[in-house]
């Protein structure tokens, strides 16, 4: 999957890939003090036909859960799953739904997307990408999107948690790249040098189909020296 | 004689034709006959047919004259009826047939050589109860028919998910070689054509096997919780969510133990209520109400369904015993009592639903036994709050009055049969109440931009129900339709949205246009009908006035022979006049057959009737 990270206080861009085997599943947010945890499980491309692999990974299945309120959402590609204790409400990508309960609201907007959002103000997207059902290669995916992270407390951690407060960088040598389109450039955070590369990542949740093109600067081998540890430390055993 | 003949009677051909449009049944039953004899014989016609079907048209055909019925006000038609009764000739009619079924009947006699037609149109909305619609036929040729035949089409724009059918005399493979069923995407088809051997008894019979019920029952895809047609500016939506967690039950048994429950219904009520305690979830409240001359209660307060709880609850049924009088007033008025007080103490959940449930056999004898002022005390003491529903157990009660108390309260009422499953049926009806997904359930339209609207708020969305609302468009040329649907769950308050994009409909339309192109329209009238006369029961004064004035109207636009109208089919003959009057009986003519059959010389034009009382 591709992380675009948005620097809070900075009118700049990060991303990065993590390239894990599909049924991978990794901890995005974990926040201890609002209870709230996001996780997401890694799928590849359909079947096991070898040659057909790019090796590209999506997110096919996250997980949304508060542990505060004893709540949680699993969403996958098919279906999306509300648990309140053991108590399990099952929706569909075809529903237009809104589910509303105390502290927390969850709208689903039939095959595009769907908006949780917590009452003090953090809400995620989860947008629905969809390929053709006979595509012999590709499937349907999961993008997932943070809105008002600066809401999540400081110690919010996870591969995505991790960058909700603000931090510095630095870019400067900006070189020309193996791709002339891609200059490379290097960039200093948290303590290591590292060397960036210009890219550009799209974000889905205007248009799920042909998104926004948002320029940014790729950091290479796993997010490794951006990420807090090396990216196998989020690798968590379940969704919850 | 040629095979199939008996008396000079040949049955050539009964087909019964059905098809099915977003679970509007549209049925048409058709019985060839010839006069193989040297003189005039008469001819019987049977059919079976729903209680909650409306006939729309009879036609009699003999020696290729078409007399087709016209629906009239029933007041009209009956002036004529009652002329002709006058007259002695009255031939045909519809009586109440066992639980589910009413029988309509028409004999005609057939000069030598003749041939006859019969033909019966009738339509229904078929209700999804338990996960799935059910088609109920009766099939009872009265002798072998060369070609007897079931054909069923269905067309479900939501693609079916399931489909069978069964009959109940089905006993070979023989048999069951002449049933054919099958689905794939939007249509479904049943075909079920025994020839006469495999209609016979036996290899050497001359009796027909086929005879009991005929049953197709399926389901539609619910890949979203709603869906909404429109056609020629009238809409449909149907509404069925699922995979909601159950909202837990509060649910008071009021049950009737009175002397005349003695025996077999009383065990069989125990029976009963030992089953539902298997079902009942721990999340869930209960309590029972007995009442004989006064009332006597389990526990004093609503009990958590705890396994404990369970146990002693079981213990507490066993031991119900029949004694003395039936004072449903004061039973009742405990019940609503203990519900009103379980939740103003918040002794149950906040987000639980409260049901009351009465079983009785007989009429208040003792106490407030007048049912005016029960049904006031019971109205005042619920206000809304929470539905009773009445299952009415046996013949000797006023079901109308359980019927009317029931509705007016937002629920409904069920005979409970004096037979050998009376316990089963006791406890199918729990089942059907037993997992209410969601409460208040509000189905909102754009305003100003329907009319129409059937009933579109229910305190109740039941796993395995499904709600049904139709009405008509304002502007027919509109781009996109949006319906809403507010409900509580179990744990939250949900909004589902339906928006149609009229386009996409049209598209949609002309591939179900070959079904029949104005079936929402007629369902629509059908539900309004439907809601009408329930509506009615309940009403007064100038309110009952202007709604049997509106369903009246319906019926007869829409040709539905209902409680409000009558069918009239003239047939001249020579020397001889026969008028046919087919009531749809009500519940309380369940036991007592209306039909009339006489025939007399005559000069006057005969008519048939078919009418609803």
């Amino acid at each position: 999957p591709h992380f675009i990270i948005q620097v809070p206080g900075k009118n700049d861009t990060i991303c990065f890939n993590i390239d894990e085997k599909p049924g991978t599943v990794l901890s995005l947010i974990q926040d201890p003090v609002t209870g709230i945890a996001v996780t997401g499980q890694i799928i590849g491309e359909k079947g096991n036909n070898a040659s057909s692999r790019t090796g590209k990974t999506y997110f096919g299945k996250l997980g949304i859960a508060n542990a505060w309120m004893d709540f949680r959402i699993e969403v996958t590609t098919e279906k999306i799953i509300l648990g309140n204790g053991d108590a399990l409400s099952t929706f569909s990508w075809l529903d237009t739904v809104t589910v509303t309960q105390t502290g927390l609201s969850v709208t689903i907007n039939r095959k595009k997307n769907m908006v949780v959002s917590f009452e003090d103000g953090i809400s995620f997207v989860i947008v629905l990408h969809q390929v053709w059902k006979k595509h012999p290669v590709h499937q349907d995916f999961l993008g997932f999107y943070v809105v008002d992270s600066h809401r999540m407390s400081a110690q919010t951690h996870g591969l995505l948690g991790q960058f909700f407060q603000p931090f510095d960088f630095k870019v400067f040598d900006v070189r020309p790249g193996s791709d002339p389109m891609k200059p490379d450039a290097t960039m200093v955070v948290k303590s290591h040098r590292l060397t960036v590369t210009r890219g550009s990542q799209k974000d889905y949740r205007k248009d799920a189909s042909v998104g926004t093109k948002v320029v940014c600067w790729f950091v290479h081998n796993n997010g490794e020296g951006f990420i807090d540890g090396v990216h196998t430390d989020y690798i968590v055993p379940s969704l919850f | 004689l040629p095979e199939g003949v008996v008396d000079g009677i040949e049955i050539y051909s009964t087909k019964i034709s059905c098809k099915v449009t977003s679970r509007f049944a549209h049925n048409v039953v058709t019985t060839r006959a010839v006069n193989r004899a040297d003189k005039a014989k008469e001819v019987s016609f049977d059919v079976e047919l729903p209680k909650t079907a409306f006939i729309t048209n009879f036609t009699l055909t003999i020696d290729g004259v078409t007399y087709p019925g016209s629906v009239k006000e029933k007041e009209v038609a009956q002036k004529q009826y009652e002329k002709a009764v006058s007259q002695g000739k009255t031939a045909g009619l519809v009586k109440a047939s066992g639980r589910k079924l009413e029988k309509f009947t028409v004999s005609v006699n057939v000069a030598a050589g003749s041939k006859v037609i019969f033909e019966l149109t009738y339509e229904e909305l078929l209700k999804r109860n338990k996960g799935k619609y059910e088609m109920y036929l009766k099939v009872q040729p009265k002798q072998l028919v060369r070609h007897f035949e079931i054909d069923a089409h269905i067309f479900e724009p939501q693609g079916i998910s399931m489909l069978d059918a069964d009959a109940s005399f089905i006993t070979n493979d023989l048999l069951g070689s002449a049933l054919t069923k099958s689905f794939s995407g939007k249509k479904g088809h049943v075909s079920f054509k025994p020839s006469l051997d495999q209609q016979r008894s036996c290899p050497t019979c001359t009796d027909s096997l086929l005879n009991g019920d005929f049953t197709i029952v399926y389901d539609v895809n619910r890949e979203s919780p709603g869906n909404v047609q429109i056609v020629n500016g009238y809409f449909v939506h149907f509404f069925a969510p699922q995979g909601l967690p159950v909202v837990p039950k509060n649910i008071a048994f009021v049950i009737d133990v009175s002397g005349s429950m003695s025996g077999r219904k009383i065990q069989q009520t125990r029976e009963a209520l030992l089953k539902i305690l298997d079902d009942m979830k721990e999340e869930d409240y209960l309590n029972f109400i007995l009442f004989s001359t006064g009332v006597t209660t389990w526990k004093d307060h609503l009990v958590k369904a705890t396994p404990a709880n369970l146990e002693e609850a079981r213990a507490f049924v066993k031991n119900i015993r029949d004694r003395s009088m039936t004072n449903i007033n004061d039973g009742l008025l405990r019940g609503i009592e203990m519900l009103n007080k379980a939740r103003e103490d918040h002794l149950v959940p906040e987000r639980s639903t409260s049901i009351l449930v009465m079983l009785t056999d007989g009429d208040a004898n003792t106490g407030e036994s007048r049912p005016e002022k029960i049904q006031e005390n019971v109205r005042n003491a619920i206000r809304g709050k929470f539905p009773l529903y009445n299952l009415g157990f046996g013949n000797n009660l006023n079901y109308n009055f359980l019927e009317s108390l029931a509705l007016e309260n937002h629920g409904f009422a069920r005979r409970i049969y004096e037979d050998s499953d009376a316990s089963l049926q006791l406890q199918g009806f729990y089942e059907e109440v037993a997992n209410p997904l969601l409460t208040n359930v509000e189905l909102e339209y754009p305003e100003n931009a329907i009319l129409d609207l059937t009933r579109n708020s229910y305190p109740h969305f039941y796993d395995g129900s499904e709600i049904v609302v139709a009405g008509r468009l304002v502007d027919r040329n509109v781009d996109n339709f949006k319906a809403d649907v507010k409900g509580h769950g179990a744990l939250n308050d949900l909004t589902f949205t339906e928006e149609v994009d009229m386009k996409e409909m049209d598209a949609a339309l002309k591939e179900q246009g070959y079904i029949f192109g104005d079936y929402i329209e007629r369902l629509w009238a059908y539900l309004t009908i439907e809601q009408l006369l329930e509506k009615r029961k309940n009403a007064r004064g100038d309110e009952k006035e202007n709604i049997t004035a509106e369903a009246l109207e319906l019926s007869l636009k829409y040709h539905f022979v209902t409680p409000l109208t009558s069918m009239v089919v003239t047939k001249p003959e020579d020397n001889e006049d026969q008028t046919a009057i087919a009531d749809k009986p009500g519940e309380e003519a369940i036991s007592a057959s209306t039909a009339y059959l006489t025939s007399q010389q005559s000069s006057h034009s005969p008519y048939y009737y078919v009418d609803g009382d």
